[in-house]
Formats: structure tokens, sequence, C-alpha cells
């Protein structure tokens, strides 16, 4: 379970 | 601004449709491949009788896992995150609060997202079938029926009725990236210092949005009328933010321990923020 935070600092996320 | 060249609206137009494409979910040819794929009646009836809390669960789920790939476009936004955000975060937040209370403080840095849904909507016409009056939901396409036991009938009709609206636009995969950059780059940040740099990075956007426009040789006005789309994407939003409160006031509990916490902090301004990284 993902927050903002960690969505904004992690290099890559989510792509296609 | 007559400071920006042509080179350099060029780029920006290029950096972010590219963004797009990277982080779009679905690519829109699956999407069209699956339009034939509609619930079934006895599918739509056990979404129907799902739980209004099950239902909501659900939605937010879903919308979660598309704003997911929203802020993955807008990290790529050449100048998104030289903006504010890492170097907000970091300078203001850590030193100060350190690592923990700083992700407490979720509104340090969830306005610059707060239009992430508005970009979810604007994208949403792309997985939308206006023939149907449906959209890809849960791996088929849904009519607005398929969400009645959610208890916000006037706020889907609205969802529905803008996603067939954008749709009659017929918007290219690079005016869709561009307005939805547009989009987020409108994003109500009353916190932040540097609203000027803001004002600029938007100012810039518009103009490559206006030229992508001039490049596919699009009518005039269509400008004019997507900006006038903003204020009709904020009110979907607000309304989504009060039937999420009106939802939350009977269901707390739910909410509190089933929502995913990027939701939570997305929408609920006044709700308990996520836990703290060790």
């Amino acid at each position: 379970k993902v927050t903002l935070l960690q969505l904004l600092l992690d290099h890559k996320n989510n792509e296609r | 601004s007559p400071t920006v060249s042509m080179a350099e609206l060029e780029h920006l137009a290029q950096n972010i449709s590219k963004s797009h494409m990277e982080t779009c979910q679905y690519l829109r040819e699956e999407l069209q491949q699956m339009t034939w794929q509609a619930f079934l009646q006895e599918e739509v009836e056990s979404y129907q009788s799902k739980p209004r809390e099950v239902m909501w669960q659900l939605c937010a789920i879903k919308i979660t896992e598309a704003i997911q790939y929203v802020v993955e476009f807008a990290k790529r936004i050449d100048g998104f995150m030289e903006l504010s955000l890492r170097g907000d975060v970091t300078q203001r937040g850590a030193p100060r609060f350190g690592w923990g209370s700083l992700v407490c403080s979720g509104a340090l840095y969830q306005d610059d997202l707060s239009s992430s849904l508005e970009v979810v909507f604007v994208r949403m016409c792309r997985a939308f079938d206006p023939q149907n009056n449906t959209v890809y939901f849960d791996g088929k396409y849904a009519g607005p029926d398929v969400f009645k036991s959610l208890g916000c009938d006037d706020l889907i009709s609205s969802v529905f009725d803008f996603g067939k609206n954008l749709c009659s636009m017929h918007l290219s995969e690079d005016e869709i990236a561009l307005f939805s950059a547009f989009v987020l780059m409108s994003a109500d940040r009353s916190w932040l210092q540097e609203k000027l740099k803001v004002e600029k990075l938007q100012q810039k956007i518009q103009l490559a949005l206006q030229h992508v426009l001039q490049k596919n040789h699009r009518e005039d006005g269509i400008l004019t009328k997507l900006i006038c789309k903003v204020s009709t994407l904020r009110a979907l939003c607000n309304r989504h933010t009060e039937k999420l409160s009106a939802f939350r006031s009977l269901y707390p509990d739910i909410v509190r321990a089933h929502f995913p916490p990027l939701y939570k902090e997305l929408f609920g301004s006044d709700f308990e923020q996520a836990m703290p990284i060790e």
C-alpha cells in the first residue's frame, strides 16, 4: 500500500 | 510569453506526449479492441447488489490505481519535480520535523497533485465508448447502472456526461497529453512559495498545447473550449469529495481500515494521514 510521498520519491513506479 | 522559443515549445510538447504514453495505464488500441466486452446483465446486477461500502472500496482502489499512473506522468514532466516537490519536501519538511512527521503532514505536497483525479477524468475519455455510454472498469465496459450501489447517481451521471462530451472533441493522444499537463498545473498550491514559477510553467504548457492544436489543424476556439473544461473538472472533483465525506460519516471504519492510503491522502485533508515510514 503506497503513500504519495513514496510515489514521489521513488525513482520509477508506474509505467506501461 | 515572447521569451519562449518555438524549439522550447516543441521540446516541452514532446516531453509531455512521451510521458503520457509511458504512463497511460492502457493503450488506446487495447481499450478500443475491448469495447464490445460490455458487462452482461447478470454481472451488472451483481455489482448493483454489492453492499454500498464494498462498491465504494472497489472504486477507491480503481481510482487509486489510475492516480498512481498520473503521479508518474507528473514526475516526468520537465520542471514539475523541480517546482517544489522534492526540493520543498526535503528542504522544508525533513530537517525540521523528521521524516515520520513529514509523511503525516501530507498537506505539504498533496496540493501539487490535488488535480490528479481531474487528469484521471481527462484520461477516461480514452476508455470511454460514447456509442454505448460505457467506460472501461474492472475488466469490461460498464454503463452508469453498474455504479448504482455507490448511492451517488448524480455524480456518476455527471462523470459520464463529461466523458461523452470530451469524447466528442476527438482529441488525439498528444492533445490529451498536453491538456492533462495543463490541468495538473492548474492545481491550487496555496502554500507554495514559488507561485510565479508554477504560473510560468503553466503558461508554457498552455503555449505548447496551442502549438500542438495548430500543428494538428484543429479549429479555432478549441483551446478555449478545453480551458473551460477545467472548471467542470474541478466541480466534478469537488462533488466527489462531498460524496466521500458523506460516505465517510456513515462508514468511518471502512474508510479508515480499508481505503488505500494514497486515496485518503489526496481526498481527505482532514483524514488521519498515512502511517509514518520507519
